[in-house]
């Protein structure tokens, strides 16, 4: 199973 | 004071049209350059970036930056309202709690005008990094429609690898399997045929397709779209709005668990 991480983990909350 | 006036009135609507099914309340962000709006969609693994600059309305005054809070769904219905040729204003008190449309007809025979009640929406704004993506493909906006809602029949994901030989959608699924390949074409006939590919180095990346789907309801924004990929991030998925800005969707990455 593969799976997608949460946004934020890729772009910093401003 | 917040107001806008925009003769192309149905681009807004096309605009909510495209995001409404991803995201169901948002914030619209004012200020003196211009209206934007960025969301992540519930499961916060897609997000939607609009701008629209305020060089591209007629006219466009915001006294003071203000975010307006809307349910994309009844702003909709309201949009539905208004001609196909309408032009559209928008305006806003700095303290008020609605937000007034107003729909005039091209021949000024027709003036309606809707007032939408605005809501309290906790969002958080993400920074999106400028990025060197390694491939960048332009296509016809819908060629990509095309290929998404062709690969949705076959499988749930989508490996979209891009090669020096150019780039390659496939899916697989319970049917079987299916691999679609755009070339660059820069000398298409037509200009809305044309292909372009600006790849720097290989890259491969598996993407859901109910997302990708979903984005391909921008398609009558614009005659093509661009897929940007990096290695590992999320895909950028970039609709130009003619003159005015850019209606962008990111996507992330389907990983190994």
């Amino acid at each position: 199973a593969d799976k997608q991480r949460n946004l934020k983990e890729y772009f910093n909350t401003v | 004071m917040f107001e806008a006036r925009l003769v192309q009135g149905n681009l807004l609507k096309k605009v909510v049209d495209a995001v409404k099914d991803l995201v169901t309340d948002a914030n619209f962000d004012c200020s003196s350059s211009g209206f934007t709006l960025q969301a992540m969609d519930n499961s916060h693994v897609s997000l939607v970036s609009l701008s629209l600059r305020s060089d591209g309305f007629e006219h466009f005054r915001c006294d003071r930056n203000m975010s307006m809070g809307m349910s994309l769904g009844n702003l909709a219905k309201i949009l539905k309202c208004a001609g196909n040729d309408d032009i559209v204003t928008m305006k806003a008190a700095d303290d008020g709690d609605t937000v007034t449309f107003m729909f005039e007809s091209p021949k000024e025979d027709r003036v309606s005008d809707f007032e939408l009640k605005l809501m309290d929406i906790d969002s958080e704004h993400l920074g999106i990094p400028d990025t060197d993506y390694a491939a960048t493909v332009t296509l016809p906006a819908a060629e990509y429609q095309r290929i998404c809602r062709d690969l949705s029949s076959i499988g749930d994901t989508v490996v979209i690898s891009a090669t020096k030989d150019g780039v390659k959608f496939s899916s697989s699924g319970d049917v079987g399997t299916a691999n679609i390949t755009v070339r660059q074409n820069t000398t298409a006939d037509k200009k809305e045929e044309q292909v372009s590919i600006d790849l720097k180095e290989p890259v491969a990346l598996t993407f859901a397709l109910r997302y990708l789907n979903s984005f391909a309801k921008a398609t009558p924004l614009a005659s093509h779209v661009s897929l940007s990929m990096a290695r590992d991030l999320p895909v950028m998925v970039d609709y130009q709005i003619s003159d005015m800005g850019h209606l962008r969707f990111y996507l992330a990455p389907k990983i190994e668990d």
